[in-house]
């Protein structure tokens, strides 16, 4: 409807279609205001989408739903917030074909371990330590901290338009090791040292 | 050894164990290229320098000039003083009028125009620097990360079961210190016999065929042999010969050609500017975007000023195929990924209770 939560984000996105907007010959300011109002109604839309996920997974309305949209730069509230107790991660497929993809979740530990939700199994998972946590120090504004990990597993025949949930739990011991060698090959000068 | 390589069970990356730089990616399907992947920077078009009063500066010395031209500024300044004026008409005519007054066109958000028209972009990791490198070989996922400068850095990422190679980028804030605009590409120089043949996406659609200095529907008079061969990438380039296909895959639109070293088997496309003057074309300002510092009050900029300049992420993933199956599969299944993630959300841990029906 004309009032919907998705009006927002129907009116910043077709104002956007001017090619200013696709390919920021614009001032900055107007650059900025596009930006704004993109954001400002994908927040607004957001409040539906986890309907629509709580809807879609049988999750019902009494669980609380959090995306991670700048999770390109390590920031994901919610797996800080759950960094000990552990935490679930619903993976949607938007393809109308069944998909098998490596999926990255920030993390604030170095040791998780990822189950099927749906058989249980452990699913093979690997965290990395986030190398540029800084973002050559220009991190957004009122983002928090930037996780230190990175948690990659592989999302395997995630249905069409479909979910695949996996429970992400905090494993005590090293059963198999996460992060195999990580070497800094500092080289300085012609030369190269290398160091375990 | 002078290499060092990560692998996983469908490719393989060697890395020069001197300049930290990629230098080959192999397929255990047979498909094998050397490929030298670095970052450089065309300096932006500014009219100003050309007309600039040096006073009594010596540009070649460099003595009594103002401190805000540096070597590069009164370096470019020398050169177009050697000019004659046929040759300054001809290097600086403006394709659309073909006349001298295309001679004070600046680069900028409608226009990329090099300093010089034939300009070599000039190295990032300027030839004496050499990045720190820091390798993770995991079981799932390996990466090389590749610290070029401050404001520069590099991520190269394989994960178990895919043979493509992501090249995350982290540019910013680009330095303009020494007064001159910077417009900074990433660039692949493989061994693919291109002979200045690429295809780009047209709107992310049908692949085109683009040949150097050439248009399929006019006689072309060059006069920017450098952006006169930039083309728009949507999706994805690809360069090939009989044995093997390189395409890039781009997570945004980006400028795109294949010029490099000899014009051949090379891709380069444009992943930053930032521009010192305006290109008169109605923006009234330069191509300059810097962040806006706090005080930030109640999300509203109060107060902010201009900050250093902006940083920005993004991602070019690598296919590697031979050309020989069926057109691009390996490259439109890329995309696909590319441009369809797979969204993730997070909740708590929630069991079903079979016997209320609830989570």
């Amino acid at each position: 409807g004309s009032d919907g939560p998705l009006r927002a984000l129907e009116e910043a996105s077709s104002l956007a279609q001017h090619h200013d907007a696709v390919s920021g010959t614009s001032k900055q300011h107007v650059a900025e205001d596009y930006a704004m109002r993109l954001a400002r109604g994908h927040a607004l839309a957001s409040p539906m989408v986890t309907e629509a996920v709580q809807i879609l997974t049988g999750l019902g309305p009494e669980v609380d739903v959090f995306e991670c949209p700048l999770a390109n730069v390590s920031v994901c509230a919610p797996t800080t917030a759950l960094a000990d107790k552990g935490f679930d991660v619903f993976v949607y497929n938007p393809l109308a074909q069944s998909r098998t993809s490596m999926v990255q979740v920030p993390v604030s530990h170095a040791t998780y371990k990822v189950l099927d939700a749906a058989t249980g199994d452990e699913v093979p998972a690997e965290v990395v330590r986030n190398q540029m946590p800084d973002m050559n120090g220009a991190l957004p504004h009122g983002a928090s901290a930037p996780q230190l990990w990175t948690l990659f597993f592989q999302a395997q025949h995630v249905g069409p338009l479909g979910f695949r949930k996996y429970t992400i739990v905090k494993s005590t011991t090293q059963e198999t090791p996460r992060t195999m060698t990580t070497r800094k090959l500092k080289t300085v000068g012609g030369g190269v040292r290398r160091r375990m | 050894a002078d290499e060092f390589t990560i692998k996983n069970d469908k490719v393989t990356l060697t890395f020069n164990e001197n300049t930290g730089k990629l230098t080959r990616v192999s397929t255990v399907s047979g498909v094998d290229a050397a490929v030298n992947q670095g970052f450089y920077y065309y300096t932006g078009f500014d009219s100003g320098l050309v007309d600039m009063d040096l006073g009594d500066c010596d540009p070649a010395t460099g003595k009594g000039c103002p401190k805000q031209y540096s070597a590069e500024v009164l370096a470019h300044h020398k050169w177009m003083q050697s000019l004659t004026p046929q040759q300054m008409h001809n290097d600086m005519a403006d394709r659309h009028h073909g006349d001298a007054s295309g001679s004070s066109q600046n680069s900028g958000a409608y226009i990329f125009r090099p300093q010089e028209a034939s300009q070599k972009p000039k190295d990032v990791a300027f030839a004496g620097s050499i990045p720190e490198v820091i390798v993770h070989e995991g079981f799932l996922v390996s990466e090389v990360v590749q610290h070029w400068t401050p404001w520069l850095n590099q991520t190269i990422r394989i994960y178990s079961g895919s043979a493509d190679v992501d090249f995350e980028w982290t540019i910013g804030s680009i330095p303009i210190e020494d007064g001159v605009g910077k417009e900074i590409i990433s660039r692949f120089d493989t061994d693919v016999v291109s002979s200045g043949v690429f295809y780009t996406d047209s709107n992310g659609r049908e692949f085109q065929q683009r040949k150097q200095n050439y248009r399929p529907t006019w006689d072309l008079r060059v006069y920017q042999p450098v952006s006169g061969n930039y083309y728009p990438v949507n999706s994805a380039v690809y360069v090939e010969d009989t044995n093997k296909r390189v395409s890039l895959l781009t997570d945004r639109s980006q400028g795109g050609s294949s010029l490099g070293k000899t014009g051949s088997g090379s891709i380069e496309l444009m992943v930053a500017r930032r521009l010192l003057v305006d290109d008169s074309r109605g923006v009234g300002e330069p191509l300059n975007e810097t962040v806006w510092v706090s005080p930030y009050v109640g999300g509203e900029c109060d107060g902010c000023r201009y900050g250093p300049g902006i940083t920005s992420r993004g991602t070019h993933r690598m296919v590697l195929e031979s050309p020989k199956k069926d057109g691009l599969s390996a490259t439109r299944a890329g995309a696909e990924a590319m441009f369809s993630p797979m969204e993730f959300f997070v909740t708590e841990h929630t069991e079903y209770d079979a016997a209320t029906g609830s989570w």
